[in-house]
């Protein structure tokens, strides 16, 4: 649905096409709860795999197999629940492994690239 | 605050000395370099003041301890920038030195200047990111410097107690650092906001 501009108004909203933001499209997972089947939950698990909260080892059927093993489906399963509840507490918010409309603005919003499981520069060091 | 795995630092003989320098492609042009070098430097400053080590710039990019560059998308250390937004910035744990910042972002020293809704503060995100080059990882503190998130067209500049308790776990105090000095700041920053309710 088109913004309205009242809601619209912040200078800096992520969600405004207009700005964009990479992750901006999270916003259609507000509320999406265990058992959902939605499209972009793949994406959000891209999201908490790569900055450290769902591991690579899951099995088969949680993920489509590629060649760089990260194409996760839309299934919101209950390990991206509790990806979603460790999220909440790294990140100092209310732990309720739901994605409410503050946990899915704080994965929006820019951010570092440095994971925070405090792993992968580890693992940067080594290849080095 | 939190530490990478294994607790890395950079393990030097006092007095700790690190150099700094900048790529020398790929340098954004919208902002004189001068004035990019001299938001590095309060930066690397402000962690200098509060652990026993100082930060020299030099010339030589590929002989200094720590290396700053800008990049855009894969630039080859495996982790491929995003274009705007999304990942703005990051670096490696000691002693590995590198910085990177995407080239995609609007860089902006002064929100007066640069009226750009996705403008990103540069010495902010330096100072986050240098914060990581000295062993510090990410922090669940929403007001510490080390938080992983940093939203456009603001400035997190002030060193939160988070970010010096643990910064100086790793490599103790700057000899002339007062804690009570940011206690203070913070404890009148608390009752200006308890005025404020009083109201």
């Amino acid at each position: 649905h088109p913004p309205s501009s009242a809601a619209r108004t912040s200078p800096w909203d992520l969600r405004s096409p207009s700005v964009g933001g990479a992750w901006a499209a999270f916003e259609g997972l507000v509320d999406a709860e265990l058992g959902d089947q939605k499209t972009g939950v793949a994406e959000l698990k891209r999201y908490l795999h790569r900055f450290g909260y769902l591991p690579s080892n899951l099995s088969d059927h949680r993920r489509v197999a590629s060649r760089d093993g990260n194409n996760f489906t839309d299934a919101f399963d209950e390990v991206l629940e509790s990806a979603v509840s460790l999220y909440q507490s790294k990140l100092g918010m209310a732990i309720t492994g739901r994605l409410d409309g503050a946990t899915v603005n704080q994965m929006m919003a820019p951010r570092c690239g440095v994971d925070d499981q405090n792993m992968r520069p580890q693992r940067r060091n080594s290849q080095r | 605050y939190a530490f990478f795995s294994g607790r890395p630092s950079w393990r030097r003989k006092a007095p700790v000395n690190l150099t700094y320098g900048f790529f020398p492609g790929n340098f954004i042009d919208y902002i004189p370099r001068a004035e990019v070098e001299a938001a590095f430097r309060r930066a690397f400053g402000r962690w200098a003041a509060v652990i026993p080590v100082s930060f020299v710039e030099v010339e030589e990019y590929w002989a200094a301890d720590i290396k700053v560059g800008f990049h855009g998308g894969d630039h080859g250390d495996g982790e491929p920038f995003d274009g705007v937004l999304g990942v703005l910035a990051h670096a490696f744990s000691p002693e590995n030195g590198r910085l990177h910042l995407d080239t995609a972002e609007t860089w902006a020293l002064d929100f007066e200047k640069e009226q750009s809704p996705v403008a990103v503060d540069l010495e902010s995100v330096a100072t986050h990111e240098i914060g990581h080059v000295l062993g510090l990882a990410h922090s669940p503190v929403k007001e510490a410097i080390m938080y992983p998130s940093l939203i456009p067209r603001k400035r997190k500049l002030k060193l939160h107690r988070d970010d010096v308790e643990g910064m100086q776990l790793l490599y103790g105090s700057n000899p002339h650092f007062r804690l009570d000095s940011l206690l203070a700041s913070e404890t009148s920053s608390a009752a200006r906001i308890g005025n404020v309710v009083d109201v």
